[in-house]
């Protein structure tokens, strides 16, 4: 068990310096067994630096910093054992339009073997995905499901989150 | 291996039987707040086998079976189905779909069925292991992860990697 | 010092299913001291429906709604002693556009006693607001503030918040 | 009574002196992740007497000090000045303009100046009762202020109420 959890440490870990470095354009980043002896006990640190900037902990980088380091993580650790469906909510809620375009272009490259429903409220993941599904509550508490465009049938067109107006 | 498509009925927003067909590729689901697009990736978490009812928001399992609206009157049981296509063979099963069905009823009672058979959570998860395919932290990401994430005080990193292990 | 805290409980109470009310066009919100008798050491509790749901606990509510719930206590407490200045981070993030509509109407009502510094990512707000401050950092690690509009100069023109590119 | 003007020098991502005018109405701040707007909260909380270095995102007073860029060495000092515009006479004061400086060196020891004048924190904070300027819960907001503000088990909703009381 011991060794199972070591060798899928390091394969993280060499996942975690690569989408790092490419969602922050540079920098590096890296995740280190606090006691390497203890390794199934061992707390794990993680350290970031993006790039040109000073070492900074994790709790001093900013919010949309943050959440890049999280989603390099989880992707770091989904490429162990690429799962057939991944499921992200609002998890581009604190990213710029630039961060949010390195996002999306990742989870194209994961695409061909990995379904990705994205819930969101921004225009630009709404605008890069294959599928869109609207959802709505015309009677209140009572969900309803429209599929707005799917790959066949691609259409132009405003998209309102607020369907309620 | 993919989500074909998920059915609920008398989940949480869904009173009437409602059917979200899953393509591959990515997926946007948009709407205003409260429609109940969080909600839907509450369900598959649950059809999945989810047992800590604070991933479902709830303090007890049964409040994930649609209480009522100001019109409607609450319901006695929530159903809801998973459907895999099972095109890679990977699934031990000569079944190209597979279907994956949980209720709960208000009593308490709660049944699983594979391939609409009663069976127990146990074969389901069984049947799963070494797909990708369960309620793993990195198949299903929310916003509030980010923090748990990178906290020193929770546990949640640490699972991660056994999750991944 | 008990009579303060409670005349200062039931003011904020007021403004409360007030500003909820608006903010969730309905529905019905309101606070509650759990001890009576003992105001000072007394949880509160907030109850929150809103429009056309059936009452749930606060943690069943959406990410939305909740931001919204907060935010509806927040301004509730700013109106008992308006302060001169409030700074908002990011406070849009979880909202759908009709109601950042909304969350920024109710500012406006505010914003000529008190000056409104709002941190966003989002483009309504922007647009909404009377001046924009353009911050980046050409050099790493360094921040530069650019006035991009002020009241005296209105110009037109798309905002990238991405200015890094 | 409203802000007039924010001076930073050697605080957070500002090693070079910083202006930030500040005007009536509601102004939105934008630019990309990392950038440096959050840190501008800071300073406005830090040069009103913040104390609890976990709200400056820290864990020693000394982090808010410029700490060197890739191509920058560290600074000695942070210094941060607010101007208040004074214009309804409800400070104590005849000056039309009111300045509140706080500076900190690495050392540790700290000042702070009213209207170039050392004084302490005490004379300031006393100044500002009753004007509601401060750094209070409802006038400095941030996004992981909603799970406080709703969550049972912190105190910041209690908080809150004694703040506005
Ligand atoms: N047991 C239940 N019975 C009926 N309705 C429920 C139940 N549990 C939750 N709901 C409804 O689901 C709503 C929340 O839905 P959900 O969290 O999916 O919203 P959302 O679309 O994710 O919104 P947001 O964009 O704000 O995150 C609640 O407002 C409530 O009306
Ligand atoms: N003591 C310090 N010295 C130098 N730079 C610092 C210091 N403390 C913080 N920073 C810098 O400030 C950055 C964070 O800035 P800030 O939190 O204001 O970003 P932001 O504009 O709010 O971004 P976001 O949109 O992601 O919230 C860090 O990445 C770091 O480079
Ligand atoms: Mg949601
Ligand atoms: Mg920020």
């Amino acid at each position: 068990a011991k060794n199972l959890f070591l060798s899928t440490f390091e394969e993280v870990r060499k996942n975690f310096q690569q989408v790092f470095e490419e969602l922050f354009t540079g920098g590096q980043a890296d995740i280190r067994l606090l006691s390497e002896d203890d390794p199934l006990e061992s707390p794990i640190e993680i350290i970031a630096r993006p790039r040109g900037k000073k070492l900074l902990s994790i709790t001093q980088m900013s919010g949309g910093e943050r959440a890049l380091t999280a989603i390099s993580l989880l992707f770091a650790i989904y490429l162990v054992k690429p799962s057939p469906f991944c499921i992200l909510d609002e998890i581009d809620a604190p990213l710029d339009d630039a961060n949010i375009h390195r996002f999306l272009k990742i989870i194209k490259n994961f695409s061909d073997q990995t379904q990705f429903i994205i819930i969101t409220h921004n225009k630009i993941t709404m605008e890069a995905s294959d599928n869109l599904y609207g959802i709505t509550m015309e009677q209140p508490g009572i969900t309803k499901v429209v599929s707005v465009r799917f790959q066949e049938d691609v259409q132009e067109g405003v998209v309102d989150t607020s369907l309620d107006r | 291996m993919y989500l074909k498509r998920l059915e609920l009925l008398g989940f949480k927003s869904f009173p009437d039987k409602t059917v979200v067909k899953l393509t591959p590729g990515v997926t946007a689901v948009v709407g205003p707040n409260g429609c109940g697009k969080s909600n839907i990736l509450d369900a598959l978490r649950w059809v999945l086998g989810e047992q800590k009812v604070s991933l479902l928001r709830g303090s007890k399992m049964e409040e994930i079976i649609f209480n009522g609206t100001r019109d409607l009157k609450p319901l006695g049981m929530a159903e809801v189905t998973l459907v895999i296509q099972n095109n890679k063979g990977i699934l031990p099963t000569e079944y190209s779909e597979v279907q994956i069905t949980r209720r709960l009823f208000r009593s308490g009672e709660s049944e699983y069925l594979l391939n609409k058979v009663p069976c127990r959570l146990k074969d389901i998860t069984e049947m799963l292991m070494d797909t990708g395919i369960g309620a793993h932290v990195y198949s299903m990401i929310q916003q509030d992860m980010v923090d748990a994430i990178l906290s020193d005080r929770t546990d949640d990193r640490r699972f991660l990697f056994e999750e991944a292990a």
